[in-house]
């Protein structure tokens, strides 16, 4: 089985400048074991 | 025991019947060595699939791309009857093992697919039957939620796949190396997946100083429920900031899903498909594999905006249980005869919030067969 994970990050900053892109980062790799609770990927506030 | 005893019974009486002189020894040993034979078999097979794995494992390693070459197996594949395979392995491991049988079962399954019993919540005698083991919660504590406020965790236990960010036009997913579904077919053409338009992207630019959480409740999801139509996939372009993450759940792996972050479920869909194996080959040879097999998508809204689930099934986990709608009933008989046929859409309160999940919830089970 698998599983598709499909979102918007937080995009605040391209409000002001449309150009910029998101400041979500993943943390994560291809191949990585990941469990559930892990942090796939973080953003700035 | 008693069944192969009865047979060996029968079989010692038919010939007796029949006055036959022949030795019986002979017909005794006839269903032992079948078992044997089909024992052989699968652990031939499941030899050859650790070495498989094991071969694109080090090949990963290498940093060797896999692309895309449909070949004559995924071809039969389509011939066989992979939904009555998938109920029938449901069947089977839902029946009930005697309680001195289940910790031998569940080691083994366990020995098989590198699954940890330590963590397992309950005692392995109070688990039923294969099926319930294989839809087991863990112990208190054993998967930690990421406190961070700033981050989105996984919702599964597996091993990731891909991910990235979609750009260009069609919002397309690479499959492998030479081949892409796109993100609409795999959530459904009323998704509410924020995509741009050329007339969208006109009218978005006078409305730059609008509050963007605002838009995002208010005008998706009214829009594509209110007047849901199928858009042009090819022209348009995702929203920026657009996110994927493929997992894939080995059978070993503990198989609840849980919510990757603090959202309102607005729409389910099911969309009845085909039950293809969804392993590293499969995702080699057959085209739109996400795409046609049968799956569960969650859409909703969260602080960054919209958010998908998509829970894709296979022909061993064939079936999907949403716990925030028990009553969904997934892999049943095929009553569509085409698998074009638009999906089975459920909207979660048209005029409130759809359902809150909280950041780590269960969310979801998928099941054996």
């Amino acid at each position: 089985s698998t599983v598709v994970l499909v979102f918007q990050a937080p995009t605040l900053k391209m409000l002001q400048n449309r150009d910029s892109s998101s400041e979500f980062r993943f943390s994560i790799r291809r191949g990585d074991r990941v469990r559930v609770g892990e942090a796939l990927g973080r953003w700035h506030d | 025991t008693s069944l192969l005893k009865r047979v060996q019974t029968a079989s010692q009486v038919r010939a007796s019947f029949n006055g036959s002189s022949g030795n019986p020894r002979g017909n005794i040993f006839l269903v032992p060595g079948a078992t044997v034979a089909t024992l052989l078999m699968l652990g031939a097979l499941h030899a050859r699939r650790l070495y498989d794995d094991k071969k694109v494992e080090e090949a990963r390693e290498k940093g060797i791309e896999f692309e895309f070459q449909p070949d004559h197996k995924a071809s039969f594949l389509r011939m066989l009857p992979l939904r009555s395979i998938s109920r029938l392995f449901g069947s089977l491991t839902s029946v009930e093992l005697p309680v001195w049988m289940r910790p031998h079962v569940y080691r083994a399954w366990a020995r098989a697919f590198h699954s940890n019993l330590e963590e397992v919540a309950l005692p392995l005698e109070n688990y039923a039957s294969l099926r319930e083991f294989f839809v087991r919660t863990l112990k208190e504590g054993s998967r930690p939620i990421d406190p961070d406020p700033h981050c989105l965790v996984s919702p599964v236990d597996g091993t990731v796949l891909r991910f990235g960010e979609l750009k260009g036009s069609g919002t397309m997913i690479e499959q492998v190396k030479g081949f892409s579904y796109s993100v609409s077919s795999l959530l459904g053409a009323s998704s509410l997946l924020p995509v741009i338009t050329e007339g969208d992207m006109h009218k978005e630019s006078s409305e730059q100083q609008g509050n963007l959480k605002e838009k995002n409740k208010k005008s998706w999801w009214r829009f594509s429920l209110a007047s849901p139509k199928i858009r042009d996939t090819v022209s348009a372009c995702p929203a920026k900031g657009l996110y994927y993450c493929v997992i894939y759940l080995s059978p070993g792996d503990y198989h609840l899903i849980h919510s990757p972050a603090d959202w309102n479920v607005l729409v389910r869909r099911h969309f009845s498909g085909h039950l293809f194996p969804v392993n590293e080959r499969a995702t080699r040879t057959i085209r739109n594999l996400y795409v046609q097999n049968e799956r569960v998508v969650l859409e909703g809204l969260w602080e960054g905006g919209f958010m998908a689930i998509a829970a894709i099934g296979a022909t061993n986990i064939g079936s999907i249980k949403l716990f925030i709608e028990p009553e969904l009933q997934t892999n049943q008989r095929r009553q569509k005869i085409l698998n074009s046929e638009p999906p089975d859409e459920r909207v979660y309160e048209l005029e409130g919030v759809g359902k809150t999940l909280k950041k780590g919830a269960e969310v979801a089970a998928f099941n054996l067969g």
